[in-house]
């Protein structure tokens, strides 16, 4: 009920505020139950101030900043009840090169910690270089998909096959 | 709990048996569009229970079984299963004392799907307590489809708090 | 009025198929009204058909593979009556490195048959390779952004920059 | 019609005065996240005439211009600019034979914005109207807006039947 709700949402904004620091380098960011009084009612709206910016809604963020910031939400959720896998399927997509490094660097922290298995997929080459392992997946055979062990030379080379 | 291996055959489009050992750290896959990278993904929700078929991107739930290519006929049946090993201590009577688990699901067209843990038919119910006493489940926070981090930047304010109800 | 309209699809369509194929470099695709016989009240259904799979209903086919599907549709209408300028932000996001260079490939041709003047928003090393000329905007100081004129080596430098 | 330059001072992020020119082929343009590319691509449609705030992702229209930072404070006004060459014949009686028009907007806060044309005032529809008649304009199926694939794809038949339209 509310006790509980009340209890996780302390729990998952003090882990949002942490991981969002460590996602952007800096700043600040906090959850806040809005447009109702009984947290079973209320809506969750996220207030995020990137280094050097003002505070400002989610939805007035840039592209990348909010699947940062959305990113930073999930993995609060996450910790506050680590599962043995997670897997995250192109949560790379929208974001430059220094925020890639730094959610690779957050994953590989994780994995330290909480013993979590982790399958990310994705096409960008600096995420492909900081996995401890690489599985390639090719459509040798039209429609038919077959799975291999890779390196990263050849993963590299995967992705650009037609 | 951990989770050691994946299986999968007549999959959508892991036609052929396939396995993915899934070791510890970070595991990368990567490919082509429309490869089956997602689709990977989708046979692992499904052995943990996922019930709804429009989740995994179908009509019906036999829209998991592999439908044929310009080269291959469609297949009747689809099986996917995933080794654990520590499972948690409340375990159902014959599995009581095992290192290790093998969850399997298998479907066959037009007949539905039932669920095995080594080797016993099970309860969907069974698999689905199993995960979810394990924080984890075809429906968990740690399970991030692909666009799933774009729905929740659209979604609204009410529609987000679900997340948290997954803490809870 | 309808007339209108069962024209335009007809050039849209005709567009589609044909831009479908540059992209995919080959299958197939076509666009379906469907829900009503009136047009004005139809809906807009795509069935795609990329090279060696079934013909799928857009839901059905990966992420990537419904980018560019729908960045096909975008570009069939923009051919059915050229803009002189076409600005796209971060459409490449999804897709996989041949899919990239296809993409490129077709929007150098396009600017040579229509004299359309293109703006590419990207973060991917291989666009920016492709494109004629590249812009970096900066945040030097935060929250204050500033345009530069780069050059490759720059701009790869760039997407790294905090 | 060909588009020449843009330039744009107090819009978003863009506090001091900024010029892009728009050369024929294909520009890049690249930076870090969060950095002001899609705040470029907005300075644009709403020269153009855009007026909906949302569409630019504001509450209101005064979000347009630069609310401050931690080190400078917010802007009164804002302005972009953009020049085209080629312009289509059935101009208004004071530009026509002109080679080159500079079309204007400015926004004070609190006070709504102007339109200018070579140095003349002249209401929004004047320039909405140029510009739909070359097949441009704010709301031009050339502009396309970042996560707008994603929206395409999320659409039911009914609302991607809008698009057509655009082109009827
Ligand atoms: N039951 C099925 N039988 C055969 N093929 C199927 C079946 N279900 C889905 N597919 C095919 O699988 C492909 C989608 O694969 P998937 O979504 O895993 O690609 P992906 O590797 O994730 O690509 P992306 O990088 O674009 O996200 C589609 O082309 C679809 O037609
Ligand atoms: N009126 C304004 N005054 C100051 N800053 C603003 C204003 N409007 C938006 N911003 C800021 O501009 C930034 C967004 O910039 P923009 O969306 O152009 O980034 P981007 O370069 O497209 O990034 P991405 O690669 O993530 O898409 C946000 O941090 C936002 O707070
Ligand atoms: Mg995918
Ligand atoms: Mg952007």
């Amino acid at each position: 009920g509310r006790g509980r709700l009340r209890a996780a949402f302390a729990t998952v904004n003090s882990h949002f505020g942490t991981l969002f620091q460590r996602l952007f380098g800096g700043g600040s960011a906090e959850l806040q139950l809005v447009e109702a009084d009984d947290p079973l009612e209320a809506g969750l709206e996220i207030l995020a101030k990137p280094p050097g910016k003002k505070p400002q809604l989610l939805s007035l963020l840039s592209g990348g900043e909010q699947a940062l910031t959305a990113t930073a939400l999930i993995f609060a959720v996450f910790l506050t009840n680590p599962a043995p896998i997670c897997v995250l399927d192109e949560v790379d997509a929208p974001l430059d090169d220094s925020n890639v490094e730094r959610l690779c660097d957050l994953l590989a922290d994780m994995a330290q910690e909480t013993q979590t298995r982790f399958l990310m997929i994705t096409h960008n080459p600096i995420s492909m270089a900081r996995m401890d392992r690489l599985f390639g997946v090719t459509m040798v055979e039209r429609g038919v998909s077959q799975l291999v062990s890779v390196d990263l030379a050849t993963a590299e080379q995967l992705a650009e096959a037609v | 709990m951990k989770f050691e291996r994946l299986r999968l055959a007549g999959f959508k489009t892991f036609v052929e048996p396939t396995e993915l050992v899934i070791a510890p750290g970070l595991t990368g896959v990567v490919g082509p569009n429309g490869c089956g990278k997602s689709n990977l993904v989708e046979a692992l929700r499904w052995v943990m229970g996922e019930t709804s078929s429009k989740s995994l991107r179908g009509g019906g739930m036999d829209d998991v079984i592999f439908g044929g290519s310009t080269t291959r006929p469609e297949r009747n049946h689809a099986e996917v299963s995933i080794r654990i090993s520590e499972p948690p201590d409340d375990m159902p009577a014959h599995l009581a004392g095992s290192d290790h688990i093998e969850i399997a699901r298998k479907i066959v067209r037009e007949q539905g799907s039932t669920y095995r843990m080594n080797g016993r038919e099970v309860r969907a119910r069974d698999v689905q307590i199993l995960f979810a006493d394990a924080a984890s489940g075809a429906r968990s926070p740690s399970m991030v489809r692909q666009g799933q981090i774009g729905e929740i930047i659209a979604a609204k304010p009410q529609h987000r708090r679900r997340i948290l109800e997954d803490a809870a």
